[in-house]
């Protein structure tokens, strides 16, 4: 590489067209000289660390290659270790498969918003932050943590009550009041019974997964045989309201319950009233104690109506 | 120019390094996790 012509050149170019008209000015030209060898050092100097950027570069390149190998790697392997859990979950549970098919699309979801395997198969990762990335990691692991323990402890919460309803015959709607609202969604006729069966499903679903089903009795047809499904795991829209309509719509509602989950959140609210209640009591008796007036107006009311009745 | 466009360059995948160094220790963490899930 020929520098110093070039060196020369952007040297000319800063010269002053003063120093043209007088060359006798040798000093300046001694500065020129100097100022080349410095540029032509710095310029080897360059030179010399763009050569080792270039080896780093390398480096670096060869290592991200590693990386991404690795990475696609253990993807393989996580997603081969993930399917093979997910049969093993299948296999044990076969009955739940219905209640887990929201939670595998959930995350399947989670998956596709991971972006893993497109970001990974090509080694771009520029358009996803190491954050956001973070984040749905340590969201995807809560999922897979709780899942589990989220499907089984529904399971084991699901109870059935039954509860017999007096209803006039002429009336086909099928309908139970019992403080809460349902949506039906299924009628079929059964084999032991001439009256249809009606399905209801409570309308906080599915965050709620109470369900209903209502038949006339087959042995007495004045009754509604309601089964019950499932714990509310919310409070009846008239349960504690105090409207006259609530109340005579709630009738029958008391008996269901009782039966069902929700009643017995309702014994615990009415205990709690009932303590609350005590305690107010209590503090208001002994806050009229402590006050002597009253003390004294109440001994002067007593002893003058005895003193009043001893006259008489 | 050529320094400086090697620089660029150079911290760019530098960044990627880490990005896929980050990836690839949270991957390993839930592997781990499955295994758990399984053992």
């Amino acid at each position: 590489m020929d520098c110093s012509s070039f060196l020369d050149i952007s040297l000319d170019l800063n010269t002053n067209p003063f120093d043209r008209n007088f060359p006798d000015k040798l000093p300046k030209k001694e500065v020129k000289v100097s100022t080349s060898a410095d540029l032509e050092r710095k310029w080897l100097v360059k030179d010399e660390s763009a050569s080792e950027l270039r080896e780093e570069l390398n480096r670096v390149n060869s290592e991200n290659k590693k990386l991404t190998e690795m990475l696609a790697t253990v993807c393989e392997k996580y997603y081969a270790l993930h399917s093979h859990l997910e049969k093993l979950q299948s296999r044990q549970s076969p009955e739940m498969d219905q209640t887990e098919q929201p939670t595998k699309k959930r995350k399947q979801d989670t998956d596709e918003l991971l972006g893993f395997p497109i970001g990974l198969g090509s080694g771009k990762t520029e358009n996803s932050s190491s954050n956001e990335d973070h984040h749905q990691h340590e969201q995807k692991n809560q999922l897979l943590s709780c899942k589990r323990p989220v499907v089984t402890d529904s399971f084991n919460k699901a109870k059935i009550s039954t509860v017999y309803v007096p209803a006039d015959s002429s009336d086909t709607s099928l309908t139970v009041k019992d403080g809460y609202q349902w949506r039906k969604y299924g009628q079929k006729v059964t084999r032991d019974n001439p009256s249809p069966r009606a399905y209801f499903r409570c309308s906080f679903a599915p965050s709620c997964p109470v369900k209903k089903k209502v038949q006339r009795s087959a042995e007495d047809p004045s009754l509604l045989v309601a089964t019950y499904e499932g714990t509310h795991n919310h409070l009846g829209p008239n349960a504690f309201e105090g409207d006259a309509t609530s109340q005579v719509g709630s009738s029958t509602v008391t008996l269901d319950l009782v039966n069902g989950g929700g009643g017995h959140r309702l014994a615990l609210e009415k205990n709690e009233r009932g303590t609350m209640q005590d305690v107010l009591v209590q503090q208001m008796a002994s806050s009229l104690t402590k006050d002597s007036k009253f003390t004294a107006a109440l001994a002067a009311a007593i002893s003058g109506r005895l003193l009043e009745q001893s006259r008489t | 120019s050529t320094t400086s466009a090697l620089v660029d360059e150079l911290k760019r995948v530098n960044a990627e390094n880490k990005k896929l160094t980050e990836m690839l220790t949270l991957m390993c963490d839930n592997y781990n996790v499955l295994r758990k899930q399984l053992m």
